[in-house]
């Protein structure tokens, strides 16, 4: 089971957008996939159709009442399933601030869950706080979404760093996979002079102890497509909404570069 | 003196970019003008070519230890002050918890400030936390940067909730003046059914009681440009970058209505 926490602490980079279309491309190509909300804010509840308010629960109650995963969780589609959010969530970060082994709440219950899937994925807010914590000490893998822009790389090192203090201190197991280009503007300036410093970065770390040893860029960036802005407002993934589009195109082949680093195919 | 909290719960909407050159027009057009950096990721202390890590310290300083703006704030151009951050204003969204009166901090020390600025801009960072508490406790006016984009109305009235529960309780002199709308892109779709809607949201609320009644979308909407995206590599402001970028006309006319809303002219 691929467990792959989807983080950058800077805003509005693609997080939410790559973990529905991902987890749907990963979905249709019959793996079994869950995804988890963790953003208080309920985008990827959202853009997937459901209700945050939803009387069953969510991610706030797997966290401050270690609901099972099995009660929380929705199908929302042939082999993919979410646990949502709520805004009770924000409530979390100070909720969590003095409960012993508060980081490692959601692994716990990943591991005690029955459910066999191929792939967890699970979507963080735009902050390094307990939230994002918890994905990281549950993951086994780490995917970043980055905007080729200039801030990318400033926040990138800090990132890393909270990764490295996480795989230290809390689950050996946790090593970055990948950088993943959203937004990308093929052929700007920009774009090509951030990609070149992130590789370059990647690259300096290769046969190091850093748990992004060897963590590459995925090779499919994801251009800006409108399509991939319009189908939240109809509660779809953009295989539903815009199948032909550029975006479907970009995210299916990301898919296959994914499977193809496990499963050969 | 014009005290504005530029916030947006949403990541990446234009909040940095927007108090930095919103901030700078005024200053080019005779204003004085403080920009102060409430965010720990340090994007707008980054974006003016301040060091994050500044010896004089930041707006960590500020509210934990109360210490005078006077001998935070440094001048990054005529008429233009900042106050800087540094990540270290993470930690105060914790140490802050259990603090008597934690959410008025700022307003304390910018009431004790003794020099005269005609415009205060604060940059907060994505999320509703003491952070963005402490900037609309100090403020008078609210700025809401906002993409055109699906989830944009829904973050809005949650954010609209949280200005509400301030002018109740802590800030009686709070109103929200506007929406700038960012990354616009003219002539599609989303954006035009996006814009209704936050226009239709804003015109039911006038004549009512709430701290949004009478907000308007400014007239001058930011169209994306990559000329924006590219100045904060050189630590400039888009006056100084590309003085004749679409960037820079849509600042200054964004500038211009600001004024006009008081000066009359
Ligand atoms: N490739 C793309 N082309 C065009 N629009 C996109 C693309 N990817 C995402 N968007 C849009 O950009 C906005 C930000 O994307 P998204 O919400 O996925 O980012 P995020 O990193 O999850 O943000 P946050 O930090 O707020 O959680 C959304 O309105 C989304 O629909
Ligand atoms: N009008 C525009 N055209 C093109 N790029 C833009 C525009 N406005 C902002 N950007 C770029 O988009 C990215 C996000 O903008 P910005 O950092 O100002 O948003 P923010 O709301 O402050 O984000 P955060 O929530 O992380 O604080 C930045 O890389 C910025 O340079
Ligand atoms: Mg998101
Ligand atoms: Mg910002």
């Amino acid at each position: 089971m691929r467990r792959i926490a989807v983080i950058n602490q800077k805003g509005g980079v693609g997080k939410t957008t790559s973990v529905v279309n991902l987890g749907a491309a990963l979905a249709r190509a019959g793996r079994r996939v869950l995804l988890l909300d963790l953003d208080p804010q309920s985008h990827l509840t959202l853009h997937l159709g459901c209700d945050p308010a939803a009387e069953s629960g969510g991610t706030y109650e797997a966290l401050t009442q270690s609901t099972p995963l099995s009660q929380l969780r929705k199908q929302v589609a042939k082999n993919l399933w979410v646990v949502s959010s709520h805004i009770d969530l924000a409530a979390a970060e100070v909720e969590l601030v003095s409960v012993v082994g508060r980081e490692v709440i959601l692994r716990d219950l990943l591991e005690t869950h029955q459910e066999h899937y191929d792939y967890v994925l699970m979507d963080c807010p735009p902050s390094l706080g307990v939230l994002t914590l918890n994905a990281l000490a549950a993951a086994n893998e780490v995917f970043i979404p980055l905007q080729p822009h200039y801030l990318a790389l400033h926040g990138l090192s800090k990132l890393l760093e909270t990764v490295s203090l996480v795989a230290r201190r809390i689950n050996s197991q946790l090593h970055v996979t990948g950088v993943i280009v959203c937004m990308h503007e093929p052929g700007t300036r920009l774009a090509s002079e951030v990609l070149e410093d992130v590789g370059a970065f990647l690259q300096a770390s290769v046969g190091g102890e850093q748990p992004w040893a060897g963590a590459r860029i995925f090779s499919t960036p994801i251009r800006r497509n409108i399509k991939l802005a319009e189908c939240p407002s109809h509660g779809m993934t953009i295989f539903d909404y815009a199948p032909k589009s550029n975006g479907a195109d970009d995210y299916a082949a990301l898919a296959l570069e994914v499977r193809a680093m496990v499963e050969g195919g």
